[in-house]
């Protein structure tokens, strides 16, 4: 899986 | 998905609350002034990407306003405080923000400057309400408007979790980071949303024991 950190959200 | 965006939706309403309420009032009372200096850093710290990546027109336009609305925020409280003879604001804020600067050097997406300060505002949004909850514990009842802020603040970051998991399936991402804190930012809260939910939802004043 993929754990790159969500930077998209707020 | 439909988690984040009523995440958003009740992230921007907790705010249009809170300045509603000290602009209609003209007063800082029940209202942590400290509680949203800590944000204020929560959202300074985790946006300076602003300056260095863009995601979509929604995320730069929302990160602009949050931070702007915490420090609007910020100054409105200063000005209403010092007309309150009993401000009950008292919790130690250093005892958050060391622990989650310490946090945030050892768990992060790589030991650069941009990521220890974007885990160091994911650990320090996750115990923010603190001097707010405090406070309001000390006062012992409080506005139903403060209230429905707090309740409508804790409501994002408990409705980002159902996001999390849906973000898991459909798009095979999950950021342990983010998650751990935000699970630690609803249970901070868990107590608070019991209580709202006695009181408020079956609509008998409002007081914390």
């Amino acid at each position: 899986k993929n754990s790159q950190p969500l930077k998209d959200e707020l | 998905n439909i988690f984040r965006i009523a995440g958003d939706l009740s992230h921007l309403v907790s705010i249009f609350i809170l300045i509603n309420t000290i602009n209609v009032k003209k007063s800082a009372q029940g209202i942590s002034l400290k509680t949203n200096i800590l944000y204020a850093v929560v959202f300074v710290t985790r946006y300076v990407d602003l300056l260095y990546s863009y995601t979509s027109l929604y995320n730069t336009l929302m990160k602009i306003f949050f931070i702007s609305s915490s420090i609007y925020t910020i100054v409105m409280l200063k000005k209403y405080s010092k007309n309150i003879q009993q401000y009950n604001d008292d919790f130690k804020i250093e005892y958050l923000i060391a622990p989650s600067f310490v946090l945030g050097l050892i768990f992060n997406h790589g030991f650069k400057f941009s990521e220890i300060l974007w885990s160091f505002s994911l650990w320090l949004e996750s115990v923010s309400i603190l001097p707010q909850l405090f406070m309001l514990q000390k006062s012992g009842e409080s506005q139903l408007l403060t209230t429905h802020y707090i309740f409508a603040l804790g409501l994002y970051r408990a409705l980002y979790i159902p996001n999390w998991i849906y973000r898991y399936f459909a798009e095979g991402r999950f950021d342990k980071l983010a998650i751990t804190t935000g699970i630690i930012q609803t249970l901070v809260y868990s107590d608070f949303f019991y209580v709202y939910y006695q009181k408020v939802i079956k609509n008998i004043g409002f007081s914390l024991p």
